[in-house]
């Protein structure tokens, strides 16, 4: 599904070069569940980003579902991320300007779902993260495991057949966290793609397979349910 | 040195009074170090935030080192915010258009601290964290756990008698995360006060004392270092 030959990304600082992938070769196939761990600082938003068509890596070669995404026009890219991928940022990234219901059905505006089922679904997902009496709050009116939530929320509503997770639960207790990733989970069977970012090993061992970074290179972990 | 009375704090949202803190009672000792747990949404950073002196409870008393925090006037409770607490925020709050060490050093341009002293401190902090390689770099140039421990830096650098974490170790790998909590123990046994949110039982265990927030109200909670 997902296959990435000889990556390389870095930024120019002043007059130093930095160099975040180094080389990295990584090929995901559909309906894997991946979970990539690594020290802060060692590139795994960055690497994520390029595999969510946000960046385009400075060398390498990217494929997704057999296309090189290198030769895609913007057009394209903009489909793919609007249909084909759900992004849960570790920043979150809400609107502060639209309430919790209009930031989820923001994405399905976006794919011009009809008003009544857009909200039926957007209501659905809302409840299924345990925000049903937060629609009408706006981001900075929601506290920080609840903005994570809403994030997770719009992510998911467009059933993406990749979904990314940065962190999707850094900012939770454990008993929420526990059911973000059974949501998670629930997805994986209906036979989406996962790859999930996290700090946590006890939500990472829930996945089929674990890859680590470490200063820019990818490493295969043992996995718990391989 | 903390102690607060019958605390209410509410929100008038639309039509409906939310209340978040729900008559709390809370006295926190000189040199105590306390963990603070509670599910998403409870109210741990509301909390925090009224203890911090950034927000004012709707009822009840708040008395700091012995003074009443209502009686206070802004200038007076500015400087108890600049010399006596140090903030690591949930959301890290950091300035996108000043460096890492501009960031840093800001609370020591407050407090009047010479420019060579400043720089020391500020340099010295940072290593502590792990960010010298970092120095230049401006908050959108780093990473999620990179930001959260230049929050970290800047609320220590003063030295507060009371350091109020949100949240601290949330966007960090396991072993960052106990080098910031190493990190707090020394501040605790150089006599300081701390008060830490985490979601991480782990992390939680490191205080003297765990306390839980359950729908708007506190409760005592078994601590393993009591
Ligand atoms: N725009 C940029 N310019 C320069 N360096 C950058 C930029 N964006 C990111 N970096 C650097 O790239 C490195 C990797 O960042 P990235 O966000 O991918 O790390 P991460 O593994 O997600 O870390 P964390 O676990 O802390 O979220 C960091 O050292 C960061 O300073
Ligand atoms: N300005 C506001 N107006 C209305 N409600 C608010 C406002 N700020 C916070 N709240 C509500 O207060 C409640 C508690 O928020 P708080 O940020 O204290 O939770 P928390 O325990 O820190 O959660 P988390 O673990 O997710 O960070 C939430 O339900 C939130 O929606
Ligand atoms: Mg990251
Ligand atoms: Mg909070």
């Amino acid at each position: 599904l997902l296959e990435m030959r000889d990556i390389v990304k870095s930024y120019q600082v002043g007059d130093e070069e930095q160099i975040i992938l180094d080389h990295i070769d990584f090929t995901v196939d559909e309906n894997q569940f991946v979970s990539v761990l690594g020290p802060s600082g060692s590139g795994k938003s960055t690497l994520m980003n390029i595999i969510g068509c946000l960046d385009m890596a400075t060398g390498g070669e990217y494929c997704l579902a057999g296309q090189l995404i290198e030769d895609m026009d913007q057009t394209e890219l903009a489909r793919i991320r609007n249909k084909e991928i759900g992004f849960v940022f570790q920043s979150f990234q809400l609107l502060n300007r639209l309430s919790v219901l209009e930031n989820v059905e923001l994405p399905l505006i976006y794919a011009h779902t009809p008003t009544h089922e857009r909200r039926q679904k957007a209501l659905e997902i809302i409840d299924r993260v345990g925000l049903s009496h937060r629609i009408d709050y706006f981001p900075n009116q929601l506290s920080g495991g609840q903005q994570q939530r809403v994030a997770i929320a719009r992510a998911v509503i467009t059933q993406p057949s990749i979904l990314l997770a940065d962190e999707p639960t850094g900012a939770l207790d454990q008993a929420t966290g526990r059911a973000v990733l059974d949501l998670f989970k629930e997805l994986h069977r209906e036979g989406r793609t996962i790859i999930m970012i996290t700090h946590d090993a006890s939500i990472a061992s829930a996945a089929q397979r674990i890859v680590k970074l470490l200063d820019g290179r990818l490493y295969e972990g043992e996995a718990a349910n391989a």
